[in-house]
């Protein structure tokens, strides 16, 4: 474990308690995508099946159980608690785009052709690309509220910060998994964009709209 | 292709 590594993981765990916070205390889930969400819990849903099989360490299993438990908390709060609020029409992605090339990928490029290594692929996969449908929705409807884009900078921070866990792991413990460093590059390439108009926009006390 | 015997990360 490295600075890196927890920074990254202390920045996932920000990012979700944002939004679980905003989505509790303003009893609304506007602007927010369910399906984005959706992707997030099965992410985490298959990956961490490996709480059944082997332990790591305390840490490890307990922020495996909290992200579980966020991310599901968090659909539900979208499609059930807060469902009135729910933007439905603006959160149109279509996501068996994603699921299904990504399912495809993780049966042909993997570490080893088993079900539980499969489902982490899976999940590596498509974790880099959870985040379109949220992204697509903010593009349509040209606005996110600050409150989203503290949210989406933190998410976006968390595997920029494992690139360099990755890179810190490679000089000092050999450590090298090109799955997830690669899928972990295209995940933090997608919020490029995002994070240019977070800086120029948000952190000078601007809402982030898009130009029409 | 390095193999992980196990997922260390979350």
């Amino acid at each position: 474990m490295n600075i890196f590594r927890l920074a990254g993981d202390v920045s996932h765990l920000v990012a979700i308690i944002i939004l679980l916070l905003k989505i509790w205390k303003t009893r609304s889930c506007a602007g927010i995508s369910g399906k984005s969400q959706i992707l997030f819990a099965s992410v985490f849903v298959t990956r961490y099946l490996d709480l059944f099989t082997i332990f790591i360490s305390l840490y490890n299993s307990s922020m495996k159980i909290i992200y579980i438990s966020c991310s599901i908390a968090t659909v539900y709060l979208v499609y059930f608690k807060f469902k009135a609020t729910y933007d439905g029409n603006h959160d149109t992605f279509r996501v068996e785009f994603l699921v299904v090339p990504v399912g495809g990928l993780s049966f042909l490029v993997n570490h080893d052709f088993s079900p539980m290594e499969i489902l982490w692929t899976f999940s590596i996969y498509l974790e880099s690309v959870a985040i379109l449908p949220q992204l697509f929705m903010i593009s349509k409807t040209g606005e996110a509220e600050t409150i989203t884009t503290h949210y989406l900078f933190f998410l976006g921070l968390y595997r920029g910060l494992y690139l360099i866990n990755w890179i810190w792991r490679y000089y000092f413990e050999g450590f090298f998994d090109l799955i997830a460093i690669v899928a972990g590059l295209v995940q933090t390439v997608l919020y490029c964009d995002f994070f240019y108009l977070y800086v120029t926009k948000v952190l000078k006390g601007k809402k982030l709209s898009l130009p029409a | 292709w390095p193999f992980t015997q196990y997922h260390d990360e979350l």
